[in-house]
């Protein structure tokens, strides 16, 4: 579904350079779910990012069923985002002058075949609070809400950047089955970045990074 | 050092009442080091920040070495805060116009007796990204920086929200070893909350929080 091609990102130059990515070469197959491990800064979220249409390579391509998104424009890229991708950001990235719901309603107003937003914020179990507003939840409650947002659009590609970093073993499980299910039933070709193990033994394949390469790819063989 | 006693927080009131914490009852005694669990909504953060003078109770007190914070204006909060709190925060909150150094400068320029930004930031593994902006770098470098600059200080007291929330286990590991010489050289009261067990084995005393009360409070028979 997604081809990335001898992707590098590079920040600054000369003697303050950052390479965040350095060749790096990657298939996400249609329905598969892969996780991304690494140690902090090794360029998880700048590839999830760059596969997700939400940043641009230094050099190298990203292939959408065969459409190169790398020479799309920032309209081509954004019609992609809003058709094809759910999206949950390290940092949640909600609006804050919306509550819960309208977060979520947000997103599924403009999707062909959403989710309710009530019904999204049930399965990560926040259905008492949608009508608060994210100043007034708990860390790993916005986190849930960024959650519900990105699944309740049904998306055909589903990219989370640690979904359950803020949230207890528990929590982190419900949210971890809700990203799961939706990858069977509706055959989402799903990414997620995690520091958490469980995690990993969700996958259909873990992608280790290490300083911005591909350092180690394992395949899950019981799924 | 610090007591906390019959702790209530109420949010809204009438239909949408939100119950953070009822009842609280909490000693951290000087030099200790307390791990703070329990699932997300539990009224975890509502509770360290209480005890670091950042919230008011609705009900209840904290003592601090006798003196009654609950009874300060905001100048005798302030002054609490700076003269004898570190504090790491589960948004990190860090200033985004100033670099790595900067945003522990900051807080050490007004401290008696403080590590030097560069040393601070150096224990994290962060020697590299010191003129760095926060936009500039990865969610698990930002929360390093955020520890950096509490430990800088040198405080009497540490509160941490997730030190490792956004961290691999091995740069995770790095932290919590940062974070327990302080406690074991400076003999620093520390409180963490956390979601990863490995931080739970480090405590004198495991304290479980489950829908704003205390559940338990598991003493660890090694240290
Ligand atoms: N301003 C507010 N208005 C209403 N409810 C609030 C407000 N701030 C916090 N709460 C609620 O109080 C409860 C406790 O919040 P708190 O942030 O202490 O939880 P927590 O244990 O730190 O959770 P997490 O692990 O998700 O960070 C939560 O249900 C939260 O939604
Ligand atoms: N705007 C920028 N300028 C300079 N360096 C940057 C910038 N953005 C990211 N970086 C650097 O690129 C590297 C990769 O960052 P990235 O956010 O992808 O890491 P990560 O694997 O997601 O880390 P974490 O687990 O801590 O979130 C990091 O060293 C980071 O500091
Ligand atoms: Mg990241
Ligand atoms: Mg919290």
């Amino acid at each position: 579904a997604l081809r990335a091609v001898g992707l590098s990102k590079i920040y600054g130059s000369g003697e303050v350079e950052v390479r965040a990515l350095s060749d790096v070469a990657l298939d996400l197959y249609a329905g598969e779910m892969v996780v991304l491990l690494g140690a902090s800064g090794s360029g998880k979220s700048t590839l999830l990012n760059i596969l997700g249409g939400l940043d641009t390579p230094t050099t190298g391509s990203v292939l959408f069923e065969g459409q190169d998104l790398t020479a799309s424009d920032d309209a081509g890229l954004t019609r992609f985002r809003r058709d094809y991708v759910g999206f949950v950001f390290q940092f949640y990235n909600l609006i804050a002058s919306l509550t819960a719901r309208e977060n979520v309603a947000l997103v599924t107003e403009i999707a062909p075949d959403p989710m309710d937003p009530e019904e999204a914020l049930a399965v990560v179990g926040l259905e008492e609070r949608m009508d608060h507003f994210p100043a007034q939840l708990s860390g790993g409650e916005q986190q849930r809400v960024a959650i519900a947002r990105a699944i309740a659009k049904r998306p055909k590609i589903l990219l989370c950047d640690e979904p359950t970093g803020a949230l207890d073993s528990k929590t982190g499980i419900i949210v971890l089955e809700a990203l799961e299910s939706v990858n069977r039933e509706l055959q989402t070709t799903t990414a997620i970045i995690t520091h958490n193990s469980v995690t990993a033994a969700m996958a259909d394949r873990v992608i280790y990074l290490a300083d911005g390469r591909i350092s180690r790819i394992d395949r899950n063989a019981s799924r």
